[in-house]
């Protein structure tokens, strides 16, 4: 079960990075 | 009383488990119970240390985002209200640009 | 009472610890819970090499996190110059 919530979280973690990044590069390419 | 019981379960506990590590010493291989036992609730410490790390990051970065969304969506807004007054016809967004509007919202 | 409590708790947890430890005394000699112990073994090196992925993958949030700050920040200076053109 531990192994389990590890993961989930992790996936979690991986899932906000690539968006927050994705947002980044939207904004950036707005603001020019 | 309360004290001595305290101290009598505490050296229960310190025979027991120096009576597990001579019997299984640990090996490359293999671990002792003990040793499994005291890192299976490390592991779960450190899990939860993390777990309660993450959460603030986690919310900042949401309310970080939607000040942007909301800042970005103003000027937007503004540089409209600009050309009505200036008569300035700026390029009207690209198709990426309404694209990467739209994943915005 | 509280403080009670708490004795109790502590105590409690003592004799739980005991129990435990009692329930592993013979793990070491039935062959097959030997190999239930080395699985958990197993398992708790996997875990933690997953915590670690995490501990870095935390890490690379926050660093998210600082350069969504500053988007916000130069945004948010765009939004006044714009405002006071306005």
């Amino acid at each position: 079960a531990l192994k389990d919530d590890v993961n989930i979280l992790l996936d979690k973690a991986r899932l906000e990075s690539q968006e927050s990044i994705g947002f980044i590069k939207a904004t950036k390419l707005l603001m020019k | 009383m309360l004290q001595k019981a305290d101290s009598d379960l505490g050296y229960i506990q310190y025979r027991l488990e120096c009576e597990i590590k001579t019997n299984h010493p640990d090996s490359a291989v293999e671990k002792n119970p003990v040793t499994l036992l005291k890192e299976l609730s490390a592991i779960k410490s450190r899990y939860q240390t993390l777990y309660a790390h993450f959460k603030p990051i986690a919310s900042e970065q949401k309310e970080t985002k939607s000040r942007i969304y909301t800042t970005l969506n103003k000027t937007m807004a503004m540089i409209q209200e600009l050309q009505k007054h200036t008569d300035v016809e700026l390029s009207s967004l690209t198709e990426e640009e309404k694209t990467v509007t739209e994943q915005l919202k | 009472t509280s403080e009670l409590e708490r004795l109790c708790c502590h105590v409690n947890e003592k004799i739980g610890n005991i129990k435990k430890t009692l329930s592993l005394r013979k793990l070491g000699q039935e062959p097959t819970l030997k190999t239930v112990l080395n699985k958990i073994g197993d398992e708790i090196i996997i875990v933690n090499e997953l915590l670690n992925k995490l501990e870095l993958e935390i890490q690379y949030q926050e660093q998210t996190n600082s350069s969504l700050k500053e988007l916000c920040h130069s945004l948010e200076e765009d939004y006044k110059d714009v405002e006071h053109l306005n």
